[in-house]
């Protein structure tokens, strides 16, 4: 079995692969355009079987197609988006623009202004009708960018109506006492705080 | 010296560690929530001497005070947001919503109908003034949300101004030839993407 935390880094092994010109890469050269350090790379790697050539390094089309199968992004998956206001139109927006590889099936609200309008493909639809939208289009993944205090009632109806996993934007821990659902809490914050580290003077620590 | 790898990981621990309620907590607990191994949380606290003690653990706000200090949150970091669209607006309610490390201290935009609006406590400014504003404010982070065809333009302004860091979300390559400014590129969808992982149906890999 391939560790979580190896399976967390092997999106942003495959962006850097998937905007690679050259036909071959090192596991130095993912490492320094991923941040990871180099063995970590080769470690990962060779989870799923990929040991690269000595001298030579790794093929690119291969290791991304291999890493894209691993992801099960050979095979759509499709999402469901809660919450279409600033943060949910952005993502609905950016999912719809090139190729990304998750889609987006369904986009729900509870505004009355918001519903029946249309964001690139995607036509709002009530969030009254969660469960139907969630069992009919089979899909397994939630994104959530509700408001803080709708959080939890509209992430139990999601476990509920069987979603696997939900990206919670909102800023509150959702559905801490069960562990069916993967819940991965997400703050853009922490990306701005540790570059705060980078750019403000240190005394000797 | 601290590992950037270390320093990308504490303000998860941060977080976990500022909404916690109890007064103590273990590498254990810290890396549950945080989704990292037990082993990564002690070693990377080990870094500034954070050893916990055998059996009793953390102390919770001592050991955030010592994250607070080294990621410099003590001394408030300033940032400008470029590109005041769904993304932006996003994230600059998001960090006045809260207590919130990061404080923006200007917006700037190029549409005039977007330019002297108001986000919360912050008016959008045009973007003519940005190396006043840069310079003048002693801004060293920019967050950069404006569509891919300007991400590289703009950048190169921040640059010259003089910012040390710039946290880019539009889909394109920044700076690419220089490594005076640290950027971070960060994608929404990777997330979505590892989540998928966890979600689909796997063969025997
Ligand atoms: N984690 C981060 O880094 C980050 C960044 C920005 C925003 N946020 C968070 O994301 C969320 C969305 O932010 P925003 O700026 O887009 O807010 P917004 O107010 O623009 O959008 C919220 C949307 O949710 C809808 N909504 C409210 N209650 C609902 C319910 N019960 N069911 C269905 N839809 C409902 C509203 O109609 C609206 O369209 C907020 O919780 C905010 O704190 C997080
Ligand atoms: N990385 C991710 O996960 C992710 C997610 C969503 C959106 N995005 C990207 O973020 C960016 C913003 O997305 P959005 O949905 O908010 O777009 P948007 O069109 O709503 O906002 C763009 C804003 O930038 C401004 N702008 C355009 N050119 C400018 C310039 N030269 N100088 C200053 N301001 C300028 C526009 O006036 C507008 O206000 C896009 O590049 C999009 O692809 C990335």
């Amino acid at each position: 079995r391939i560790p979580d935390s190896t399976i967390r880094r092997l999106p942003a092994y495959l962006r850097v692969l998937e905007s690679q010109k050259e036909e071959r890469t090192t596991s130095v050269a993912l490492g320094e355009r991923t941040g990871y350090s180099s063995e970590q790379v080769r470690k990962d790697l060779a989870y799923f079987g990929a040991f690269g050539t000595r001298g030579v390094g790794y093929d690119v089309s291969q290791l991304g197609q291999q890493i894209r199968h691993i992801l099960g992004l050979d095979r759509s998956v499709t999402a469901v988006l809660v919450g279409v206001g600033h943060l949910g139109t952005a993502l609905l927006r950016y999912t719809q623009e090139g190729v990304r590889d998750v889609q987006f099936a369904a986009a729900l609200d509870n505004n009355p202004q918001v519903i029946g309008g249309a964001i690139g493909s995607i036509v709002v639809e009530d969030i009254k009708h969660l469960e139907s939208v969630v069992r009919e289009r089979k899909i397994r993944l939630a994104v959530l960018t509700v408001p803080a205090a709708a959080a939890e009632s509209v992430a139990l109806r999601l476990a509920e109506a069987g979603v696997g996993a939900i990206l919670n934007f909102a800023p509150v821990p959702i559905l801490t006492d069960q562990d069916r659902v993967l819940v991965q809490n997400l703050d853009l914050t922490l990306e701005m705080q540790a570059m705060a580290y980078f750019v403000t003077e240190h005394d000797d620590l």
